[in-house]
């Protein structure tokens, strides 16, 4: 294998981040295709956009919040993980884990009709219409579907997710070589697993391209949640999750 | 400054 990794290390890594990615997703592949038609209704969407935004916004901060539960606890699984001293461990998931929230949605996202799974039905942008943020929603979904468009397998959608999260590019690393390292094995057996599954031979490459929209998305969501906070301060401080808080504020 | 990942990040797996 290349640096010295070998084949057979790759493939126990590969199966390690497939099983943690596997165990914490809040949906099995099988309650999605169960729940891909399930549509909110013409009147529930319109209750939704009919709701003060900053109930909505509540609403959205707490749906995050349990997302990313999932992922602080995918994060844990992954071997090699924990053995990276703490500071990195809460650096990696705090600039990471809302890039993998948006990785992960692409498995509750159907690109047939541009809907995404909300509170247990399925629903279009127009649901967030009371957020007041359109941009930010309309670039989330154009994300989804996009990511959706490269019809990736539940093996390569855990490994790109720990690609992401353990990423050198994030500031203030204290041992960015260990980060490097594991995220150098995570890539190889990444390239490894789409070269097996897919024609195009540039997957890999279209995948890797879409990591500064993940970026870009989450400094806007940084933006919008500043903007919201000037104006409904006390909804932020007093009925915001506290994680999301501490992620975001 | 992060206790909510601190402890989220102590906790064993559940």
């Amino acid at each position: 294998g290349p640096n010295n990794v070998s084949m057979g290390e790759l493939d126990r890594i590969a199966q390690n981040i497939i099983k943690s990615h596997l165990e914490t997703c809040q949906y099995t592949t099988e309650e999605l295709q169960q729940l891909a038609w399930q549509t909110h209704s013409y009147e529930e969407v319109k209750m939704y956009q009919s709701k003060p935004r900053d109930v909505l916004w509540q609403q959205c901060a707490i749906q995050i919040t349990h997302a990313i539960q999932y992922v602080v606890e995918f994060a844990k699984r992954i071997s090699g993980f924990m053995e990276l001293c703490q500071n990195d461990q809460i650096l990696l998931l705090k600039s990471g884990c809302l890039e993998v929230v948006l990785v992960r949605m692409c498995r509750a996202f159907n690109p047939l009709n541009n809907t995404v799974l909300f509170e247990g039905k399925y629903g279009g942008m127009q649901m967030f219409k009371a957020l007041g943020c359109d941009d930010l929603v309309s670039a989330v979904f154009d994300f989804a579907k996009s990511l959706c468009s490269l019809q990736l397998t539940e093996e390569e959608i855990a490994l790109f997710s720990a690609a992401v999260l353990i990423s050198t590019d994030r500031p203030w690393l204290m041992e960015p070589r260990k980060v490097q390292k594991l995220q150098e094995k995570i890539y190889f057996a990444l390239q490894h697993i789409m070269q097996k599954n897919h024609m195009d031979e540039d997957a890999l490459a279209k995948l890797i391209s879409r990591i500064p929209t993940l970026s870009a998305l989450c400094t806007l969501h940084t933006e919008e949640l500043q903007a919201f906070q000037q104006l409904h301060p006390e909804t932020v401080n007093v009925l915001f999750p506290p994680l999301y808080k501490e992620l975001f504020n | 400054k992060h206790k909510i990942l601190h402890q989220l990040l102590q906790n064993s797996t559940s």
